[in-house]
């Protein structure tokens, strides 16, 4: 039996818009510590991996092991039917083929419920192994949303180098190039504007700005993202939740 | 010319 409570659905919502729109059919891992998912995006450059661990729920139960494959279109139509401040709650049986969406609004004494009926998903699960990464950065959500935003209207490219002092994005279209600069900064008094740089080897990479523009979706459940680049592997984009998070590994683009 | 990159040319199928 599987219970997984979220004080706020908003939350479940949010994570669910941050990768719907770069891969559809997922499993979803129900354990005891909590519930994992993997997917790659259909031209296989993308992965994404979510953790979301039992700190995250309001109440969490899971008995047994239980892999829930849903079709993430289909669950955001469910999703869109609670209210962002209902609470949530996941159930599914043991050996499921459904799963049982609980929206309750206790100040109303509201309750919706909803059922989506689960799919096989055969899929790989890839096994992500601890990278050497030359760089970590770490700056805040919104500001590399722009970035990647404003350059992805002049290529389907985007340059992302970074020396000791320097994090430079660069795009060079056919309209015309732009480029923005950013230095390492810390903010004292709002630590969550601050841009963080451990840079153990300079990097120079380019990346598919269409898959950027997935990424930067998961913005919403974060106001930083972590970014550690490496030109031995893909680069690892994370947003942390408050027990978890949710990672895209991009491959990079490469010189024929 | 770039090309773009694979990722399970870097991660192995468990």
């Amino acid at each position: 039996m599987l219970e997984a409570k979220f004080a706020e659905a908003s939350l479940f919502k949010r994570i669910i818009d941050g990768f719907k729109d770069c891969v559809s059919l997922v499993n979803f891992q129900c354990k005891e510590d909590g519930i994992i998912a993997q997917a790659v995006d259909d031209s296989r450059v993308l992965l994404v991996s979510l953790e979301i661990g039992v700190e995250a729920f309001q109440e969490y139960r899971c008995d047994h092991p239980v892999t829930l494959g849903m079709d993430l279109g289909s669950l955001s139509k469910i999703l869109r039917c609670g209210n962002n401040s209902d609470t949530l709650t996941l159930i599914a049986d043991d050996k499921p083929d459904s799963i049982l969406l609980l929206f309750e609004d206790t100040q109303r004494e509201r309750i919706a419920e909803y059922s989506l009926k689960l799919m096989d998903i055969d899929a790989d699960f890839l096994k992500i192994e601890d990278l050497q990464y030359d760089t970590t950065l770490m700056m805040p959500s919104t500001e590399f949303s722009k970035v990647v935003k404003d350059l992805s209207q002049l290529t389907d490219s985007i340059n992302i180098m970074v020396t000791k002092e320097t994090i430079k994005f660069v795009a060079e279209g056919e309209i015309g190039t732009g480029s923005v600069i950013l230095k390492p900064v810390m903010d004292m008094e709002k630590p969550a504007e601050s841009i963080k740089l451990e840079m153990d080897q300079p990097v120079d990479l380019t990346f598919g700005a269409k898959y950027l523009l997935d990424i930067v979706k998961g913005s919403a459940l974060s106001d930083r993202i972590g970014i550690r680049l490496s030109s031995e592997a893909p680069a690892l984009f994370q947003f942390d939740l408050s027990s978890g998070f949710l990672q895209f590994f991009l491959a990079p683009k490469f010189n024929d | 010319q770039t090309k773009q990159g694979s990722i399970e040319s870097f991660f192995k199928r468990k």
